[in-house]
């Protein structure tokens, strides 16, 4: 079903954008 | 290149307002006339930095405006001035690019456009703040089409920024 390929497809995206999110190092001056 | 997708405003301020929810503050905040005396984005804040948005600079948010916009303004500069500082003395970031929202339209016509811009620079500030892990895991379990937006959202606050 290409409707369910493309839901997983998306569901890949955003995880994989906010776990890259979760590993990036907060930002501070110090 | 690839560039983020551009955002619509009306839904990334409905995606948001979704979103705000998540912190379960005390004041109502269900539509786009709950947020605009700035109690609910002070809240909020507080939540994301107590330690920044502390006690004495909530005080400095007047609770009760009623339908005075230019009281609900004023509330809403103190608000944007606080999370651009933020952005500068605690993240380390700069957002030369990113339009600022009008909190004159917020204010004084309930703009949802401006509102939702003002809410994307709060988000900006709950996804990388130290107690980060949490705001993200909670974005990570909403509703698809809402994290899709909100993914779009911090692409664009990610283009505007230098260190």
């Amino acid at each position: 079903d290409p409707n369910m390929k493309a839901g997983a497809a998306n569901e890949g995206v955003l995880a994989n954008f906010f776990n890259s999110l979760l590993s990036k190092k907060t930002g501070s001056p110090g | 290149m690839s560039t983020p997708e551009s955002l619509d405003r009306m839904e990334l301020c409905e995606s948001l307002l979704t979103w705000i929810q998540t912190f379960e503050v005390d004041a109502p905040c269900k539509r786009v006339e709950d947020l605009t005396n700035g109690a609910v984005m002070a809240q909020v804040l507080q939540k994301i930095d107590g330690g920044y948005f502390s006690d004495a600079w909530i005080s400095r948010i007047k609770p009760e405006v009623g339908d005075n916009w230019r009281l609900k303004v004023s509330n809403l500069k103190k608000i944007l001035t606080g999370i651009l500082d933020y952005y500068q003395e605690v993240l380390g970031q700069q957002i030369n690019d990113f339009t600022l929202p009008d909190v004159n339209l917020i204010g004084e016509h309930s703009d949802a456009a401006e509102l939702g811009r003002m809410l994307q620079l709060i988000l900006g500030c709950a996804v990388n703040c130290e107690q980060k892990q949490e705001y993200i895991q909670t974005i990570m379990v909403m509703e698809e089409s809402v994290q899709h937006v909100v993914m779009t959202a911090i692409q664009e606050l990610m283009s505007k920024e230098t260190p």
